[in-house]
């Protein structure tokens, strides 16, 4: 029952080799807890990092700062968990009235 | 198993109850064994096809090591269904089945997997537990025997890619690799993840070439376009490493390295929009179009013994 209330997943696409450096340490930083969901190699990959709403932020902010562009993949990741979650129990209901 | 719901997610009671209801169905075809159980206790079932004979060229299909990756389970249950009521009456994969057997993996992760359901939807690892550390579970693919601990894994328990104390620490891969072994007639082993949309071939740990990267690309280049002939979705294919990223200790890198030629790791849908979070109307769609490719390299298997 994790909640990821307000976390969002960004679509960040690096224009340089330095920028991918950039992110992958970014990344690394243990504080603010990003989760990679898929890794960039080289520039114009796009990489797709889940970020807590506590560190929105910090990591918006590093990423403005520097140029690097990005988009909002995921606006609420609670917001889509909680609409799988209430089709997973529709489809059940639904099963056993079929049964 | 007909009136399964193939379009909707499910738990793991829910997929271990079906497993047994296919195998009573297919009684002839389909059994359910089990291979090993899980960090916690879980028992990790595998489905095989068999029409019969001795330690057959086999063809292995894992899906969801990473117990997120949940339209990967999703279709490793679809695909088990399509290949049991298919024989007999498909003449590709009754031919096939009639020389070949093939396992399939859905649950690859129990532990993960029913953490993704319980407690925390977006877990990626095994759940055993590491000294020294509050944080929990191993990346069991970066756990394999294949460049254990080089670059592409790493060595903190907090990463998300933690590769563990030793290559096969965890259960789950330890009981893969037993099996492969002690079976050792496996002539195909694809590993099915989620997502960006990727077919890849050895290896991750190292830019080296495979010796038989021609093949293995050739192979993957028919295998893709099967794939989007059906609703055009785009894949890329190529080396783990030349595609994505380094990775050490991964899965297809070992079972290249077993003698496996034929060693593919998918990427399913999608492309970035849900991410892990694949809604569940997609479910069939992803299967669909994973299966042809899926097919394209089990009868190249079939056609090219080694």
């Amino acid at each position: 029952n994790d909640s990821f209330i307000g976390d969002q997943v960004l679509r960040i696409t690096a224009n340089s080799e330095e920028q991918i450096y950039m992110l992958k340490d970014l990344a690394e930083l243990d504080h603010l807890q990003l989760d990679v969901w898929r890794e960039a190699v080289k520039p114009e990959d796009s990489m797709d990092i889940h970020v807590p709403h506590s560190s929105l932020q910090t990591v918006k902010a590093f990423l403005e700062s520097h140029g690097i562009s990005y988009s909002v993949m995921i606006e609420d990741v609670q917001s889509v968990v909680d609409h799988e979650r209430a089709e997973m129990l529709a489809a059940r209901s639904t099963a056993q009235i079929r049964s | 198993t007909n009136s399964f719901d193939y379009a909707n997610y499910h738990t793991l009671e829910e997929i271990y109850n079906w497993m047994d209801e296919l195998a009573s169905e297919y009684p002839h075809l389909v059994t359910k064994e089990q291979i090993g159980s899980s960090y916690e206790g879980r028992p990790l079932y595998i489905l095989k096809f068999s029409t019969g004979g001795n330690n057959r060229p086999s063809i292995w299909i894992d899906t969801g090591i990473h117990s997120r990756e949940w339209v990967t389970q999703a279709t490793g249950v679809w695909m088990a269904k399509k290949i049991a009521s298919d024989y007999g009456n498909d003449e590709s994969i009754t031919s096939i089945l009639d020389q070949m057997d093939i396992f399939i993996e859905i649950v690859t992760n129990p532990d993960g997997f029913h953490f993704t359901h319980t407690k925390n939807r977006m877990w990626r690892k095994t759940r055993s537990i590491n000294a020294g550390t509050s944080c929990v579970g191993v990346d069991p693919n970066r756990n394999w025997d294949a460049g254990f601990g080089g670059p592409g894994a790493s060595s903190q328990p907090c990463s998300e890619t933690y590769r563990g104390p030793r290559a096969n620490s965890e259960k789950e891969v330890k009981a893969i690799v037993d099996f492969v072994q002690a079976h050792g007639n496996i002539k195909a082993f694809v590993s099915i993840h989620s997502y960006s949309q990727l077919l890849l071939y050895p290896y991750g740990y190292t830019s080296t070439p495979v010796p038989d990267k021609q093949e293995l690309h050739d192979l993957a280049q028919r295998a893709v376009s099967a794939l989007s002939s059906l609703y055009g979705t785009s894949y890329r294919y190529g080396s783990i490493i030349t595609t994505i990223y380094q990775a050490s200790g991964g899965t297809i890198d070992w079972t290249y390295k077993q003698g496996i030629k034929y060693s593919y790791t998918f990427e399913l849908r999608d492309n970035g929009r849900y991410g892990f979070l694949l809604p569940a109307n997609q479910i069939i769609p992803t299967a669909q179009e994973t299966w042809l490719a899926v097919k394209v390299i089990m009868e190249h298997t079939r056609d090219n013994p080694y």
